[in-house]
């Protein structure tokens, strides 16, 4: 099963 | 001071119901440019972003920076008092706890006043400039709509594969599996239409079938979806205004 990532692990927080 | 005039409210309630759905607190920030605004909805997987330019306004003024926190769940309510074809000016002062929405019928002499109060809304602001994409495609947002609604019965996630002569969206699920092929094509006739694919590096790339729910909400703002995507970084998705956009980054699905 393909695993969901995170928007944060591709943009950083401003 | 903010005064945004739209010609008709039906073009305000169209683009908030078409992000509405995903995240519910949200900070529109007015300039003279506009109103734009970003939100991450609380699986921080899926990321719209707003720019509604002046020229989608009848009339628009906003001299200094405005920043108003809104629960588009209350705005909703109100945005439904209003006809769709009545006229609807937005306005707030420089340092304002409350926005008052005026919806015009034109044509009965009917004005109807509403405020709607003002939140904190403290939220994540993502940097989400300058990213390159390996392919954008461009198609009817209708047949996008209907593939993501088809394969979702199928499967929890979408996969999209792109290569020089095709998009192909494939979904395997418990029941059995499903897949729709999309060639580039241009149609004279009705532009809109057209399917057109520009591909530097072939992308095959998984996303969760829920999310791609959320985006087909924009599907009523543009004939057209821009899909624009990258081997493992977030899609983008975008639905044109007349003046301005409304984006959404989604974040995609690897496999272990």
């Amino acid at each position: 099963t393909p695993i969901q990532n995170d928007l944060t692990e591709f943009f950083t927080i401003i | 001071m903010l005064e945004g005039k739209f010609e008709e409210a039906s073009l305000f309630k169209r683009i908030i119901d078409s992000f509405k759905d995903c995240v519910q607190l949200v900070n529109f920030n007015c300039n003279e440019h506009g109103i734009a605004a970003q939100a991450v909805d609380d699986s921080r997987v899926l990321l719209v972003s707003l720019s509604i330019g002046t020229e989608s306004f009848q009339e628009f003024r906003c001299d200094r920076g405005v920043t108003l926190g809104v629960d588009l769940s209350s705005l909703s309510k109100i945005l439904r008092c209003g006809n769709n074809n009545d006229n609807l000016t937005l306005i707030a002062d420089d340092t304002p706890d409350s926005v008052l929405l005026l919806f015009e019928d034109t044509k009965k002499d009917r004005i109807s006043e509403y405020s709607l109060k003002l939140m904190d809304i403290d939220a994540d602001f993502l940097d989400i400039e300058g990213m390159e994409y390996d392919t954008v495609i461009t198609m009817p947002s209708a047949e996008f709509a209907k593939v993501v609604r088809d394969l979702n019965q199928l499967s929890d996630s979408l996969n999209i594969l792109v290569t020089k002569d095709t998009v192909k969206f494939v979904a395997e699920g418990d029941i059995g599996s499903g897949s729709v092929i999309v060639k580039p094509h241009t149609d004279m006739d009705k532009p809109q239409e057209s399917v057109k694919v520009e591909l530097d590096k072939p992308v095959d790339l998984t996303f969760g079938s829920k999310y791609l729910l959320d985006i087909i909400k924009g599907a009523g703002l543009s004939d057209q979806i821009t899909i624009k995507l990258s081997a493992e970084t977030p899609a983008l998705f975008e639905f044109s205004l007349q003046s301005g956009y409304l984006q959404f980054f989604l974040a995609p699905k690897f496999n272990e």
